[in-house]
């Protein structure tokens, strides 16, 4: 994964993507 | 020996048959217990989902390369499946651990969650196979040349935005990715970035909107300069 571009910010996961708590 | 572009190819299956190989078709008990911990068990929903969302894809698949091709579209269903469930359970260990919480009710119970995951993990499968076809004979004879993104959020009905949103929670829950599949992964956002998620129906844009009014801007247009 070296050379991908990971854009969520840090502490933020695919819970707060889907407005979950 | 010297990385042609077919044993790339062959090399990025066997890697995928081999991480699946031994993943189940059904949810784990790893799985089964995340679900029993929600205040509204998804567990119906989610095999019921992953039925239905069967039917079409199998339908479409052999819609796209022929009908005497179709069960290798139930392979490629089932491989995705397989993705799909290991990449969930992944995925909802790591935010048990962020997030400090055993009850994901609010993420598994939401169908577009679900549907994205799934999408993702079939554009994986599909890619895979399609990428070795291309590599080994050519464009002229690529069957599923069809089946080339954006053809899975089309056939599923998704948003394009609403795939952008799991892919990288994907690659990150999953270690066992290729470089090749990462990559073809990132031209996918890539697509979704730079014009997908600017149809006229997109969700984004009510999220641009949503911001604005928290952040107590008029939603005018921006200046040209920008």
């Amino acid at each position: 994964t070296q050379d991908y571009h990971f854009g969520l910010e840090e502490g933020e996961g695919i819970s707060e993507l889907f407005d979950c708590d | 020996l010297p990385q042609t572009p077919v044993r790339t190819a062959m090399n990025t299956i066997q890697q995928l048959v081999m991480i699946l190989n031994s993943a189940s078709d059904k949810p784990s008990d790893n799985l089964i217990s995340y679900f029993n911990n929600c205040t509204v068990n998804p567990t119906h929903d989610i095999v019921e989902r992953v039925e239905n969302l069967g039917r079409i894809f199998k339908e479409k698949f052999a819609e796209a390369v022929g009908q005497r091709c179709a069960e290798i579209g139930s392979q490629r269903y089932r491989l995705g499946v397989r993705l799909y469930y290991r990449v969930m359970e992944s995925i909802l260990k790591s935010e048990e651990k962020r997030l400090s919480i055993h009850n994901f009710s609010k993420l598994l119970n939401n169908n577009t969650f679900h549907a994205s995951l799934l999408a993702c993990a079939l554009e994986v499968v599909v890619a895979t196979y399609g990428t070795s076809t291309n590599a080994s004979q050519g464009d002229a004879m690529n069957m599923e040349t069809n089946l080339s993104f954006p053809w899975i959020i089309n056939i599923l009905d998704l948003k394009a935005f609403d795939l952008y949103k799991v892919i990288e929670s994907f690659i990150k829950a999953e270690p066992s990715l290729t470089r090749e599949m990462i990559k073809h992964l990132e031209c996918c956002e890539h697509q979704i970035m730079e014009s997908l998620a600017w149809q006229s129906d997109s969700p984004l844009f009510e999220l641009i909107k949503q911001s604005k009014e928290r952040d107590g801007q008029p939603d005018e247009p921006e200046p040209p300069s920008y």
